[in-house]
């Protein structure tokens, strides 16, 4: 069966940003 | 450019290729933070900070002109429009009838595509403070730009003394949105 991650608008928009800023250290 | 599904798929896929949509959108507000003068002059924790959360906001602004009040529509940028009562079955119909509410207000100002810009640079750096440490250097970032803000507008509009005080009321508006509606789910499938 598909398994899903289920996440608030604004905690995805939060990873994202952890994700860039991460990335560009 | 949101592939939301045509009607023959189930909710849930629309669900996920709705959700898709807000990464390339978070990316590019994050980008677009960047090239604000000022901005990477700010501690890179109170960047993030920032970023977290002033981003919705931003979204919501950027999105305005994706919605057609009149129409109760939302083209997005394939090409592809969709009726309020079709995007509904997302289950975000509360957040969509604020949105249409949110872009009639701000497309009555009639702004120019920079004047825009520069509002939501001044959304970003007005979010919410709770985290920042360098409250000071974030207050002297944002105080720049509404001035940058109302001198630009002003000077295109030197008869027209309302239209900045009511851009300015634009903001307590974005923030209910982004209290009221940032905490909706999205859904990604893990395969």
């Amino acid at each position: 069966p598909k398994t899903h991650r289920v996440m608030t608008l604004a905690d995805h928009i939060s990873h994202i940003i952890t994700q860039d800023f991460a990335r560009n250290q | 450019s949101c592939p939301v599904a045509p009607a023959s798929r189930s909710s849930q896929e629309v669900w996920e290729s709705f959700s898709q949509c807000f990464t390339p959108a978070v990316k590019e507000v994050v980008e677009f933070a960047k090239s604000i003068p000022g901005f990477q002059t700010l501690s890179q924790h109170d960047q993030v900070m920032l970023l977290k959360s002033g981003t919705f906001q931003v979204l919501m602004v950027r999105f305005c002109s994706l919605f057609d009040p009149k129409e109760r529509t939302v083209t997005f940028l394939n090409g592809q429009t969709y009726s309020l009562a079709s995007l509904r079955a997302l289950g975000m119909g509360s957040l969509l009838d604020a949105m249409f509410e949110f872009s009639e207000k701000l497309g009555s100002l009639g702004l120019e595509p920079d004047e825009m810009a520069l509002f939501m640079a001044v959304v970003l750096v007005s979010a919410d403070r709770s985290g920042i440490v360098e409250v000071g250097a974030v207050e002297q970032l944002q105080e720049n730009l509404i001035k940058a803000l109302r001198s630009l507008i002003t000077s295109r509009r030197p008869d027209d003394s309302t239209l900045f005080p009511k851009l300015l009321l634009r903001l307590p508006d974005l923030r209910t949105l982004n209290n009221h509606h940032s905490d909706k789910l999205l859904a990604f499938r893990i395969d």
